[in-house]
C-alpha cells in the first residue's frame, strides 16, 4: 500500500505566488504559510515555512512563535529587524541583507522593517502548525486584554489603555513611515 | 541534555529556592536543577497573590498545569487569534437620545464596533480549579478575594512543545522582575523587564499608533512593583455572574 499512500504523498508547494497569498496589502506586501494543513507531510517533519515580502517602510506588527523556533534567511533587499528575549533585552537591532540568516526563538518577540525597495524573505519554523501572536494589532494580544488590567499593569490611564488596545486596526502588516496619528484614534 | 539524570538515589522533599517580592504577593521557584525535578524534566513554580493583587499577563514556551490551591479570584487568557467574546455595550441605552447615548455613539466611532471594551474569556477561578495553559499564550489573575489566592503550576520543560532549554522562562508582556530570572544560571544580575521594553519606543509608537510618551509608559522601566501589582479603585472587567450570584428564578 505504499504506492499510493507514502509514495505518492504531495511533498512540493509554491509560496511565491502572491495570488495564494494569507495576508495581502497591495500597497504593503504579502505573507503566504505553508503548514500541514496546507502540505499533510509536514505534520510528519513537524516543520512548517513561512514567506514575506514587504515594500519599503512596511511593518511586520511585533509578535512571537508561540509554539517554534524560526529561522528567517533573507532572499532580497534588506530590512530593520529587532529581537527581544525573555529577559526584555534587545538581543538584535539591525540591517539584515540578502543571503544572511537570523535564528528567532521561540517566544523571542521580533519586529521587521523593510528599509529597502522590497525585502523578500523565508522563514522555516520547527513546528506544524507553528502559531503567532502578536503584541499590537487586531487580532493581538492587547485586544484580548481588557482594559482594566492594560491600564494597571503600564499605569495608564483607561483612555490611554484605549488608544493602545484600538488604534491599531491592522493585523500583521502596517505601514512604519509618516507621523504617527499621535494619541488620536484612526 | 543531561546524561544520567534520572539515576537518583534518594529523593527528598523540596521547598522553594527562589522568592520573588512583588507590590502585590510574591512568586516562589522551586530549584529545577534538583535531580529529582531536573529527571522529571518539569519545573515548578507557586503564585501566591494578595486581595486586590493582578498577576500581569505573562507566558511560557512550555504548556504548564495550574492548580488553585486557595483563594478566588478571575483569570485571563489570551489565545492568538480568538475573537473578544466578552462585551461590555452597558453605556448604550435603547433608543436613547441623551448624554450616555451621544457618549456611546463617541465610543463607536472610537472603537468602530459600539463597544465600551470588549475581550476575551474572563474566568471565576476558585480552589481546586485546574487550568491548562498551551505555550506561547498570555495568561493573569486577578485575586477579588479577601484572602491570598495560591495557584501552584507545573512547567512541563521537557516536551517537545518547549523548544528552548530546559529552564522555566517566562516572558512578561507588562511589569518587571527587579530580581531577575535568579534560578536560571548566569542571569542572577540581570533584572527582567518586560518584552516592549526591548523594543525602541519609536517602534511601539508606530506600531501601536500611539504617542512615544505612551510608547515609554508600556516598557515600565519607572516600575518597582514587579509582576503582581495592586489595583487601585474597581476592577471592572467583563465577566459572567457566578451561579451563587444569580437571582433566584421563580418557580411556576
Amino acid at each position: 500500500g505504499l504506492e499510493e499512500t507514502i509514495c505518492s504523498a504531495r511533498c512540493t508547494d509554491n509560496l511565491d505566488d502572491p495570488s495564494n497569498a494569507d495576508v495581502y496589502k497591495p500597497q504593503l506586501g504579502y505573507i503566504s504559510t505553508l503548514n500541514s494543513y496546507d502540505l499533510p507531510i509536514l505534520r510528519f517533519l513537524r516543520l512548517s515555512a513561512l514567506r514575506g515580502s514587504i515594500r519599503q517602510n512596511a511593518m511586520v506588527l511585533p509578535q512571537w512563535n508561540a509554539n517554534a523556533n524560526a529561522v528567517l534567511y533573507v532572499t532580497d533587499g534588506e530590512a530593520h529587524v529587532q529581537v527581544v528575549n525573555d529577559n526584555g533585552d534587545r538581543v538584535f537591532d539591525g540591517q539584515v541583507s540578502q543571503g544572511q540568516l537570523l535564528a528567532i526563538p521561540q517566544g523571542f518577540s521580533v519586529v521587521k522593517r523593510a528599509t529597502s525597495e522590497q525585502f523578500r524573505w523565508i522563514e522555516f519554523k520547527t513546528n506544524a502548525n507553528a502559531q503567532i501572536n502578536t503584541l499590537a494589532g487586531r487580532t493581538s494580544v492587547m485586544r484580548g486584554l481588557p482594559l482594566e488590567v492594560i491600564s494597571n499593569g503600564y499605569q495608564i490611564s483607561l483612555e490611554e489603555a484605549r488608544r493602545v488596545k484600538f488604534n491599531t486596526i491592522e493585523t500583521t502588516l502596517t505601514h512604519s513611515s509618516g507621523p504617527a496619528s499621535y494619541g488620536r484614534p484612526r | 541534555q543531561f546524561p544520567n539524570e534520572c539515576q537518583l538515589d534518594q529523593l527528598s522533599a523540596l521547598e522553594p529556592s527562589h522568592v520573588l517580592k512583588a507590590e502585590a504577593g510574591r512568586i516562589e521557584v522551586w530549584d529545577h536543577h534538583a535531580p529529582q525535578l531536573r529527571c522529571s524534566g518539569v519545573a515548578f513554580v507557586r503564585y501566591i497573590i494578595e486581595s486586590k493583587g493582578l498577576y500581569l499577563p505573562s507566558f511560557f514556551s512550555t504548556a504548564k498545569l495550574s492548580f488553585v490551591a486557595k483563594g478566588k479570584g478571575l483569570m485571563g487568557r489570551v489565545i492568538p487569534g480568538c475573537a473578544e467574546t466578552f462585551q461590555d455595550s452597558s453605556v448604550f441605552q435603547p433608543g436613547g437620545q441623551g448624554q450616555q447615548g451621544q457618549q456611546g455613539q463617541g465610543q463607536e466611532r472610537q472603537m468602530g464596533q459600539g463597544f465600551r471594551d470588549m475581550h476575551q474569556k474572563v474566568e471565576h477561578l476558585r480552589t481546586g480549579d485546574t487550568i491548562a495553559t498551551p505555550p506561547g499564550v498570555a495568561q493573569w489573575f486577578y485575586n477579588d478575594g479577601n484572602q491570598p489566592l495560591v495557584i501552584v503550576s507545573v512547567l512541563d520543560l521537557a516536551s517537545h512543545h518547549n523548544q528552548l532549554d530546559r529552564n522555566p522562562r517566562p516572558f512578561h508582556l507588562a511589569g518587571n522582575n527587579p530580581q531577575g530570572q535568579v534560578w536560571v544560571q548566569g542571569r542572577e544580575q540581570q533584572p527582567q523587564k518586560n518584552i516592549l521594553n526591548g523594543f525602541a519606543p519609536e517602534v511601539l509608537a508606530k506600531a501601536f499608533k500611539i504617542d512615544v510618551r505612551t510608547a515609554q509608559q508600556l516598557q515600565n522601566q519607572q516600575d518597582n512593583r514587579g509582576n503582581i501589582v495592586r489595583v487601585q479603585g474597581p476592577f471592572s472587567v467583563i465577566r459572567p455572574p457566578l451561579r451563587s450570584q444569580r437571582p433566584q428564578e421563580e418557580v411556576n
